[in-house]
């Protein structure tokens, strides 16, 4: 369960009209489950920032589980892949 | 590309038509989240192209293999790739040796570049595979520009992280795209629209509340009932068909009958050769013409043609029969199967040929009968327009959906099988740098490319309006007034779960009267219908929403369909439409009831008039059936003499509801 691995912390509709305000609150929601903005750098694979607001980060499943139950967020979901047809 | 347009009747050559409307589509951006594009690729030519249209805000990243600056165009506007995903994922570099890709927009695959050239490729002329479906390949929008959001890469199968799927979604409705085509499925069991773990569902909800519409393959899982993925209703959903083509190769047996295969065959004649059918001695002689596992301990098959069986549809099989047959020292192959719809050539010019299981047990009777059975084998031809006719695909995803059955998916159908596109010269099907492939990523972008002319005659309609349009005008036949066949066994007459409304007919979407609008509210209300929390959904627009107490009906969903997946006695629900045509028109409802099931509509008769644009109506189901029963298919038509608006209806009567019926 200390496995790290690529979660989708999905928040729905942009809070912000800037992405770069937008990218800082992922960044500073992020530290506030691995403990530092450093580490919240590290683990984020992308911050999802135009069309809509969430982000994807390397979590392990508990801290997975503690950052979907923040009142922002709307589902955290594991990654998945995707085939072609 | 080469036929797919004038079957469907935007033929270039005919002045009048969706495509010289729209100037093919000019303006229009087109992004497809696939395997990256081959640049140099003679379908990407700008010629007479005006320049990039100044809302343009995307680019062209540079890579491995790919500069951003001179490998784009003014037809290729947008390439970037997204990798971090599927690295982040497999917590390893990603060999590049083992299998070939790009760290840029490059193509490897080829998949991408097929894909892009089917939407929105320029004119070729002389374009074939070996002299095969020769013709001028195009995309459905010719003029249109293509952004090519890279996000699947070359693992087996072509695996594209999801992760990587929604930041390109995110960069995307940024960039101003105006329709995403995604030839992508997942697996079955699926996951929930707003819970769903592969990032579709999520990503296209929000370019749709961005105005942008969402392509995506109704995938490869059929012909089995509630195989089709992609099914949030926000989601334009593709089924694919035949084309009006097939490749004929005459197999002459010893005693003179000739019969008709299929095969991608260019090599030369096979002339005058010994023609065998493995077979062991004792009680099981069949089992070594398996063609999945031939086995030749007691023929010889050296110099010969091989005749053999399979109860697989895929293309596996066949690979697995030439290999063993090549290995054996045989000179051809030939296939008894029932029909996939996944034709390949089987290396350098090796005839494998597939036919079916009469027309195979009629080669068999005769190498039973003959001392010293002798085929010839000619090359493959290409056969155009009748007597070849239009199939819903064996492999095509069949609806209803698994998720949310009241929603009827596929949307629609076009054209997926066997379609001569560019491709990449890593594409081993590729000859001349074009290929032949087959699947509902070909059917996907032949949509997309037709509602980027959609979207250039009608900039302001809405996704679900263009859906509703190219759903309500669909070819319940083929454009000849043939009956379309969904193909599976047995073959039998193609109903909505096959194909929607039916097969796409582009210059009718164009105009079709009437349309079943949506918009953000709807959606809320489907969600709402389907059970989510009013805190998801709220979260999911950045809106307050409190759902009804009394939650509202899915059947109410105002999709261009009525599909009642547990009717007892009777339900009514309710759909809206709004006038698209003449502001003054009069439509009058024509009811096509499925068997058993009474369909009375209220009002109907609607009345259109400078203050009334937009009008509701019922419609009251009851059946008249006692058991459980399976679908029955009726339509409701709106006319007004000039305009058909027709929505497919299917109803299925659960006397003794949520009960898995395998008595």
């Amino acid at each position: 369960s200390a496995e790290s691995r690529v979660h989708i912390v999905y928040m729905g509709e942009r809070q912000h009209n800037d992405p770069k305000l937008i990218t800082k609150f992922h960044h500073d929601l992020l530290a506030t489950i691995v403990g530092s903005k450093e580490a919240a750098v590290d683990s984020m694979v992308y911050s999802y920032r135009h069309g809509f607001s969430g982000f994807a980060a390397k979590l392990t499943q508990s801290q997975a589980q503690q950052i979907s139950e923040l009142p922002e967020v709307v589902h955290v979901i594991p990654n998945r892949f995707h085939s072609l047809q | 590309t080469t036929r797919t347009w004038d079957y469907l009747d935007i033929s270039s050559y005919s002045p009048l038509n969706l495509l010289h409307d729209t100037h093919m589509g000019d303006g229009i951006i087109i992004g497809l989240l696939d395997t990256g594009v081959w640049p140099e690729s003679v379908v990407f030519n700008d010629d007479g192209l005006e320049p990039i249209p100044a809302r343009w805000k995307g680019h062209c990243e540079s890579g491995q293999l790919f500069n951003g600056t001179t490998d784009c165009n003014r037809k290729l506007i947008g390439a970037k790739y997204f990798i971090d995903g599927f690295l982040a994922e497999n917590n390893q570099p990603f060999n590049t040796t083992d299998n070939p890709d790009y760290m840029s927009p490059r193509d490897s695959f080829g998949h991408g570049t097929h894909t892009s050239t089917i939407a929105g490729g320029s004119f070729v002329a002389n374009a074939s595979y070996k002299g095969l479906a020769l013709g001028t390949s195009r995309g459905g929008a010719p003029r249109a520009r293509i952004a090519m959001y890279k996000v699947c890469w070359n693992v087996p199968q072509g695996q594209c992280s999801s992760a990587d799927i929604l930041k390109a979604f995110d960069e995307a409705i940024h960039d101003g795209v105006d329709v995403l085509s995604l030839s992508l499925g997942t697996q079955i069991p699926l996951f929930a629209e707003v819970d769903e773990r592969d990032g579709i569902a999520i990503g296209s909800f929000h370019a749709v509340a961005n105005g942008i519409p969402v392509v995506c393959a109704a995938a490869n899982d059929g012909p089995a009932a509630q195989t089709v993925h992609n099914t949030a209703p926000w989601i334009i959903t593709v089924a694919a068909t035949t084309l009006d083509r097939s490749f004929p190769t005459p197999i002459m047996l010893g005693n003179n009958v000739t019969i008709l295969g299929q095969a991608w065959y260019a090599g030369k004649e096979i002339g005058l050769t010994g023609l065998v059918y493995p077979e062991n001695p004792g009680l099981r002689p069949a089992l070594a013409g398996v063609c999945e596992s031939l086995s030749f301990n007691h023929t010889s098959v050296d110099g010969k043609v091989v005749l053999c069986f399979t109860t697989v549809t895929r293309r596996s099989a066949v690979s697995s029969a030439v290999s063993a047959v090549r290995a054996a020292g045989g000179v051809g192959l030939i296939v008894a199967k029932n029909p996939g719809h996944v034709m390949g050539p089987c290396g350098d010019d090796f005839p494998c040929v597939v036919v079916d299981y009469e027309l195979g047990t009629q080669i068999l009777f005769y190498i039973r009968s003959a001392r010293s059975p002798t085929v010839t084998i000619s090359p493959s031809k290409t056969l155009v327009g009748k007597p070849a006719s239009t199939k819903v695909a064996t492999f095509s995803s069949r609806g209803p959906s698994s998720i949310t059955p009241a929603i009827l998916k596929p949307d629609i159908a076009a054209p997926g099988v066997s379609l001569l596109a560019a491709s990449s010269p890593l594409d081993t099907f590729m000859n001349g740098g074009f290929a032949l492939h087959s699947g509902t990523s070909m059917a996907a972008p032949v949509i997309s490319g037709i509602i980027a002319l959609l979207k250039a005659k009608h900039p302001n309609w809405s996704p679900a309006a263009i859906r509703s349009a190219i759903v309500t005008t669909a070819w319940k036949t083929d454009p000849f007034g043939e009956p379309i066949f969904a193909e599976g066994s047995p073959r039998k007459l193609a109903d909505p779960f096959d194909f929607g409304g039916g097969l796409v007919n582009p210059n009718r979407a164009s105009k079709p009267g009437l349309v079943y609008d949506m918009d953000t509210d709807d959606y809320v209300h489907y969600l709402c219908a389907v059970g989510y929390n009013d805190s998801a959904i709220s979260k999911l627009v950045r809106q307050g929403i409190a759902c009804p107490s009394a939650k509202p009906s899915v059947l109410d969903v105002n999709v261009p369909s009525i599909t009642i997946p547990n009717l007892r006695n009777s339900a009514t629900l309710t759909r809206r439409v709004t006038n698209v045509g003449p502001p003054n028109s009069t439509y009058k409802a024509l009811v096509e009831s499925p068997f058993g099931i009474t369909i009375t509509v209220t009002p109907n008769i609607l009345v259109f008039h400078s203050t009334a644009q937009e009008i509701s109506y019922q419609v009251r189901v009851s059946t008249s059936h006692q058991v459980n029963t399976g679908y029955y298919f009726g339509s409701l038509t709106w006319t007004d003499g000039v305009h058909n608006v027709t929505i497919p209806i299917s109803a299925r009567t659960q006397i003794l509801q949520n009960y898995a019926d395998e008595n």
